[in-house]
């Protein structure tokens, strides 16, 4: 043990053990963690090469055996608790996305959260047993955040009882799912639904990608692999053109939407319950940023306080660096930020899983304010996030350039969490116009641009409608 | 709140009405912005698009607000008191750092005069101080496993240069003593010159 690393540790004013329960949220949950990781760690199925010294097929190989591994290890173990499966995730592929991630995150809470229960039966267990490896194709080459521009078309032939999708221009082709250029074999795919002669907007629709036993691409469907990225190395990011495919009508996500079998349209009771699943990651990627921004403060904090460089006074010994007031501004907010993002991480978590319950019961009243919400915490947090892995990486002078110091790779692999689920700039005004929209005509005045009143009852607390809520 | 930056007794709470102020002041900046741009008989869309740059930074602003309103409210829930303590420093530097990053708007919606935004730079300084012996703790306490970290420079143990060294030696152009570029490019190119 580095000899001031030791003496760093013995200055603590606090018993560090129980600051770590708050952050798991619980001694029980500290233990459980660990428990998990250690079954991970010291799982020699789990041993990788490291994979700064490999290409990015040799990743994406390695990568796919991992996950392979993973499911059926997270079965023999009865692992199941949503929790701790992400821990589990998060230990066999050290933060970082991997092949299945838009399979386990995103495709199966998609068929939870809206298909029907005939659609359960059909498509879940196979899915789980991952016979159906899926993904979610929403963003395309021409088209990001802005989800009412997308292009791709679903039109339902009662003839037949079946949906064409098509692809109907280059900027249309779906572009970065994670999972879809090599290895899913089905896509939920947003598109465009028209029926009997009408657009009823975005619709979700399971579309079979490959063949299930061959892998080989179906007729109609061209996909692939977009390329090497900016990071996610060990994911295929995929490509998909639709050209007149066609998939059964109970291939359209229908628990809240509806078309009948004459073509007839039946509206969900929110539109914003399509975006459902989106939602869901926004709200994950709070604490994702956190996670992120520990880690980088982790480093260059030890790194900062066994690294001795230049002098304070004129012929004593090199102090730590740590010693050094630039030092430390440049790290202590990030962790203060890093306790911060944790914490709000929290929230995000609870608010969803209240909220998501609420819509489950039939309550969908809580669904404006959780996409207001998510939005601008997603895109606040990471961009502070991203800014300061940045600070930590510069902090470490030449080694926080290394691969080593692992924080290139924590820079690359967070840096997307900009753009994905919604662009900041696009979330942060989406969070300016959502439901609570607000407009100070006054110091004590306020007006809102919606139907309901707002009246100033203190500074952190409003009043709508006669029910008194938090600012936020 | 610029009262108790004069007398250097800011608290978490007292920054957390301060960010609120901020977020107020943000959104009327934001609103004036679109009132003025409608009474140029601008569309609302064409408005909204000339004002998105106000619109962003009350965003911002209210989420910065959120932030520290949701760790002010954490701090309530923790008992153990020396764990308290050092957390109410770190929420008090998350805080007063987001008022020194954004000092200008501050001053302009007068919530902080200039010697008073000197007084939370100052303050920042001394947050840092009362934070340096508890630096590594603190981010033990993230506890996060050396194999998930994969970082030779964050190592637990802190025994960094043995394992940097270590770990360049498994570089794949350490392979071989001589690299089989040196044959195929160097060793010609140097017979020709």
């Amino acid at each position: 043990m580095n000899p001031d690393i030791v003496k760093e540790r013995q200055n603590a004013t606090f018993n560090v053990e129980k600051l770590t329960n708050i952050l798991d949220g619980s001694t029980e949950k500290t233990r459980r963690r660990r428990e998990i990781e250690s079954m991970v760690l010291n799982d020699p199925d789990f041993q990788e090469q490291d994979p700064n010294f490999l290409s990015r097929s040799e990743r994406y190989d390695q990568a796919v055996r991992k996950s392979a591994q993973m499911i059926l290890k997270l079965r023999e173990f009865g692992i199941s608790d949503p929790d701790e499966i992400y821990y589990y995730k998060n230990c066999v592929h050290p933060d970082r996305p991997e092949p299945l991630d838009l399979h386990l995150g995103m495709f199966l809470p998609t068929l939870l959260n809206q298909a029907t229960p005939e659609q359960m039966d059909r498509f879940f267990t196979p899915a789980w047993n991952l016979q159906i490896i899926g993904t979610y194709a929403q963003t395309e080459m021409g088209h990001g955040t802005h989800l009412r521009g997308l292009e791709t078309t679903a039109t339902f032939d009662p003839a037949t009882q079946e949906f064409v999708l098509n692809s109907p221009t280059i900027s249309s082709i779906k572009w970065w799912p994670g999972g879809l250029g090599k290895t899913s074999n089905h896509a939920i795919v947003l598109a465009q639904l028209h029926t009997q002669g009408n657009c009823h907007g975005l619709h979700a629709f399971i579309v079979p990608i490959r063949d299930m036993d061959t892998h080989v691409p179906l007729p109609g469907i061209v996909v692939g692999d977009i390329g090497p990225k900016f990071g996610f190395s060990e994911v295929d990011n995929g490509f998909l053109k639709l050209e007149n495919v066609r998939i059964p009508l109970d291939n359209m996500l229908m628990k809240y939407a509806k078309v009948e079998p004459d073509g007839t349209y039946v509206k969900p009771p929110s539109a914003k319950l399509t975006y459902g699943t989106m939602v869901f990651i926004r709200s994950m990627i709070v604490g994702q940023s956190a996670l992120a921004l520990a880690k980088s403060c982790t480093i260059a904090i030890r790194y900062s306080a066994v690294r001795h460089q230049s002098e304070l006074k004129p012929g004593e010994p090199e102090p730590q660096i740590l010693n050094f007031q630039t030092q430390q501004h440049k790290l202590f907010p990030v962790l203060a930020t890093a306790y911060a993002f944790t914490f709000v991480g929290q929230y995000m978590k609870q608010t969803y899983n209240r909220i998501s319950g609420d819509i489950h019961a039939g309550d969908y009243s809580g669904l404006p304010e959780l996409h207001a919400l998510s939005a601008g915490l997603k895109a606040f947090t990471t961009w502070a996030a991203n800014g300061a892995i940045e600070v930590c990486r510069m902090s470490c002078g030449g080694h926080g350039y290394s691969r080593s110091s692992a924080l290139p790779d924590i820079y690359v692999e967070f840096t997307p969490t900009c753009t994905y689920e919604g662009e900041n700039t696009v979330m942060m005004l989406q969070t300016a116009s959502g439901p609570q929209q607000i407009m100070v005509s006054g110091p004590q005045q306020i007006m809102v641009s919606g139907p309901q009143q707002i009246m100033v009852s203190g500074p952190q607390q409003i009043m709508v409608s006669g029910r008194q809520v938090n600012l936020c | 709140f610029s009262d108790l930056v004069t007398r250097r007794i800011v608290t978490v709470a007292s920054v957390l009405m301060c960010s609120c102020g901020l977020c107020f002041s943000l959104v009327e900046l934001a609103a004036t912005s679109i009132q003025q741009e409608l009474q140029l008989r601008r569309s609302q869309e064409d408005a909204w698009n000339s004002s998105a740059i106000d619109l962003v930074r009350a965003s911002d602003a209210h989420c910065h607000y959120v932030v520290v309103k949701l760790f002010a409210d954490k701090l309530r829930q923790v008992e153990d008191p020396a764990v308290t303590s050092v957390l109410s420093t770190l929420a008090l530097l998350y805080s007063l750092h987001g008022i020194a990053s954004n000092s200008g708007d501050f001053l302009k919606a007068g919530l902080l005069s200039v010697p008073q935004a000197l007084q939370v730079s100052a303050h920042i300084k001394e947050l840092l101080i009362q934070l340096r012996p508890n630096a590594v703790a603190l981010v033990d306490a993230f506890d996060l496993n050396d194999k998930r970290l994969n970082s030779v420079l964050g190592r637990y143990d802190g025994n960094v240069y043995e394992h940097l060294f270590e770990w360049a030696r498994h570089s794949p152009l350490n392979a071989s003593e001589v690299h089989e570029s040196f044959h195929k490019y160097l060793k010609p190119l140097r017979s020709k010159l």
